[in-house]
């Protein structure tokens, strides 16, 4: 789940748009 | 006066920085009633998850931010995600939710075994940016320019940062004339609100650690 991700690989993904993936 | 171009860029960034929003689904479950630490504790962190990935939205839009290195996008929004979360709380606590789920957001919060050390200086400053009555308009051109920060760490081109944020600064200095010509320090105001917002980024990596911790 996303509250186990920091910050960075949440941006990552976000950047890349493949949030739920 | 703003001119023409300002006008519009002013307009592109408040409509994409109303775009933003927290899915529904994770606000209603702030109004659920009961909760354990550990659901609150769960509920914050999807709220700050949600929240970061909103601002990457928000930023992807920025004029000219596609156009930056890659590693320099992700290391200007490694840099700023505090600050312009802080900025969002803000302007919730101090305007946009309805009031009853502001104290209940509040409440959560303060129950969320975060020491009072770092709680209450939040809610100060949330307070000190209240009395400044800020404008949407404003909160939206200080979002970028916080997420435009060319001095975060780890920048390799921050020149080609520079000219992306200086036409922001403009226009919210022109901005600042118009709405607020009673009070000429309002746009350093403004400035100065952003030096605050250093230091809880300073302290936020403790503040998540202490939090864990407990």
């Amino acid at each position: 789940p996303a509250s186990n991700l920091g910050l960075e690989d949440i941006i990552r993904k976000a950047l890349m748009g493949n949030f739920d993936d | 006066d703003l001119t023409p171009e300002q006008q519009s860029l002013l307009h592109y960034i408040m409509d994409s920085y109303n775009r933003q929003c927290i899915p529904q689904y994770i606000t209603r479950k702030l109004l659920q009633e009961d909760f354990s630490a550990e659901e609150n504790f769960l509920l914050l962190t999807e709220m700050a998850t949600s929240h970061v990935q909103v601002l990457v939205e928000f930023t992807k839009k920025l004029p000219g931010f596609q156009t930056l290195d890659h590693e320099d996008q992700i290391a200007l929004l490694k840099g700023s995600a505090v600050e312009a979360m802080f900025l969002r709380s803000a302007e919730i606590f101090n305007r946009k939710m309805p009031h009853g789920h502001t104290d209940l957001l509040e409440e959560r919060i303060r129950n969320s075994g975060m020491s009072d050390d770092y709680i209450t200086p939040m809610f100060n400053f949330y307070k000190s940016l209240e009395e400044l009555k800020m404008t949407q308009e404003e909160y939206s051109l200080l979002t970028a320019v916080v997420i435009l920060t060319p001095d975060r760490q780890y920048i390799k081109d921050k020149e080609s940062v520079e000219k992306l944020q200086e036409p922001l600064l403009e226009v919210l200095q022109k901005l600042c004339q118009v709405q607020h010509p009673e009070n000429p320090q309002h746009f350093a105001r403004l400035l100065g609100r952003l030096t605050e917002l250093r230091t809880f980024n300073h302290h936020h990596a403790e503040m998540l650690m202490s939090w864990r911790v407990n």
